[in-house]
């Protein structure tokens, strides 16, 4: 189990080196094994640097940068083994608009290296106009969900 | 493999059959709080095997099935299936032979679970290994909960190791 | 302790009622003292009916009804101690638009019960253009923050 | 009591001088993720007696005081100041002879935390009892922090109730 470990930790720590920067556009972030010398027993702490900002642990970071930190660890876990299929529900809450317009940048890049199909939920009109195509739902009768096309240049008339 | 459709039946708000189809690239689903979104995430998790009921927001298994509301009486069983192009036949051994692979789970009220293969009845187990790489648990990369993530960032450095033991 | 605890109990589970109608515009609710007979011991249980639904605990709900819910009970022991100024960051994320209206109803009514002056934090604009004033924080200088007056009327311009 | 005026030196990320005016009604606060939104939050529930590093988001209480950044030098120490109108004299007896208040909390490398009332050297009692009304603890209905809504969602009963506390 350690050599495995090991191996997946170096890997991981390198996709979300990368992941980090693109997203942040800049600054730099890694992995840390702590508290044990014994990669079975330690744990995982995460140091990050936004551009311009000192070096500090995850747990510092504002709200914000805390989410697009956690999705850069998420995604290079998921690169390091894709699936088919990966969903996310309202991950995309506490980004402000420049972060969000990351967000969906990063997805487009996970589209291309992978073969994997996205199901995004989100409240958030910029997330929307990024999307391929639009599901919603909606419950004509109370307590009764239905699912219907949603037309997508309808969705850019809803930010113009 | 790639996942082309999952279908709802008697499955929490989703009383009547729906299906969702589902496209490469990124398909956006939309809606007011309180719709049946969320739901649709837990289907595909209880569909992959999932046997907490805390996972699915629910007290027991069987409150997965529609309760019912005003107009509408609560169902007897909820059904979800899940569609799978293996023309490239990428899926694990045991299901290799198959070019369409159609995956069902269905609860009936005081009888329990029972999970279908094109067909034909398989054990959990066996609907845990095709998923093996989907990796469908609390911990997993490729399905995120809503709340989820403020989770992970309240984790203490060993139980956020968890995450890698997904990767190794 | 004991009748303080259940004449407070009374109190706020009264103005929490008023509160979850008023911003689910129907159905309702009721606080409930779980686990023990003995006030001092027992839990504190949300019980919650949105209109059309059938009445579960507040876990059952979904993401943008729990944070409604929530919303309700911490108002409604605000309002049984109304303290000078009241501070909320972005308490408001996870609400589809309908339900940001009607949180924001919600600041009006206590605004008008009480003297109170609030501070809210927010990244949607729905929120932001029910605000009777604006400021913008901001880092010209890479880590330093900075205040700056916004004027209303541009933040109508960032929705037209 | 009417809160009139906050002012940051060196508290996080204001390291310079920074007064937020505060009228009635509803003050929107905005701008983009990690610029200083929830710092200002944070030298409200400093300022009233915080005595917690971790609720202050820092490991130890000296983390509140400017770091420094390429082109600006570490602080040594932080300051914020409350400007409070009494005038309708509704301040807590030992207190309501002034007709205004100002309340400043300063903490100094090395030598920790001290208050002053109008200039006058307090203890943080003292400050505690001035705002008693206002509780600012972690359960407080007056300060609702960022993903503190998502932490009593996902409280048990038992500590849930702690919140009907500031009631009673
Ligand atoms: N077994 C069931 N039978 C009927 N309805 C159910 C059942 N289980 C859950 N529900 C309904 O599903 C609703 C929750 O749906 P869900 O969590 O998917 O909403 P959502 O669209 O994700 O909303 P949000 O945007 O607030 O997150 C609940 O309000 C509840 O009424
Ligand atoms: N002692 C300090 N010295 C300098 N900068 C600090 C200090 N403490 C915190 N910061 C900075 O403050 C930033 C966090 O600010 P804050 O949490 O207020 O952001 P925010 O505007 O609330 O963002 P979000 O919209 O993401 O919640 C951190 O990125 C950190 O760089
Ligand atoms: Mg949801
Ligand atoms: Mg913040």
């Amino acid at each position: 189990g350690r050599q495995k470990l090991t191996e997946a930790f170096t890997e991981v720590n390198r996709t979300f080196q990368t992941l980090f920067t693109r997203l942040f556009q800049g600054g730099k972030a890694e992995l840390a094994l702590v508290d044990s010398t014994d990669p079975l027993e330690a744990g995982l702490e995460i140091m990050c640097q936004p551009p311009g900002k000192k070096v500090t642990t995850i747990s510092l970071l504002s709200g914000g940068e805390q989410t697009l930190t956690a999705l850069a660890l998420i995604f290079a876990v998921f690169l390091s083994n894709p699936s088919p299929i990966c969903l996310m529900d309202e991950v995309d809450a506490p980004l402000d608009d420049a972060n969000i317009e990351k967000y969906c940048d990063i997805l487009d890049f996970m589209i291309n290296e992978t073969n994997t199909r996205f199901i995004v939920i989100t409240h958030n009109i910029i997330t929307i106009t990024r999307m391929d195509r639009l599901f919603g739902v909606t419950m004509m009768e109370p307590g009764v969900s239905q699912l219907v096309g949603v037309d997508l240049t309808r969705a850019e008339e809803l930010i113009n | 493999m790639d996942i082309t459709k999952l279908r709802l039946l008697g499955f929490k708000s989703f009383v009547d059959s729906t299906e969702v189809e589902i496209l490469p690239g990124l398909t956006g689903i939309v809606g007011p709080n309180g719709c049946g979104k969320s739901n649709i995430i837990d289907a595909f998790q209880w569909l992959m095997g999932e046997s907490r009921p805390s996972s699915m927001r629910a007290s027991g298994m069987e409150d997965v099935i529609f309760a019912g509301v005003e107009g509408r009486s609560p169902r007897n069983f909820a059904e979800v299936t899940l569609e799978i192009d293996n023309s490239e036949q990428k899926a694990a051994s045991e299901f290799n032979r198959h070019k369409e692979i159609e995956i069902t789970r269905k609860i009936t009220r005081e009888i329990g679970s029972s999970y279908r293969l094109n067909g034909k009845e398989v054990r959990a187990r066996d609907v845990q290994t095709l998923f093996a790489d989907f990796s469908s648990g609390s911990n997993s990369s490729s399905l995120i909960k809503q709340g989820q993530i403020a989770e992970l960032l309240n984790m203490k450095p060993k139980d956020r190791k968890k995450i890698l033991e997904e990767a190794a």
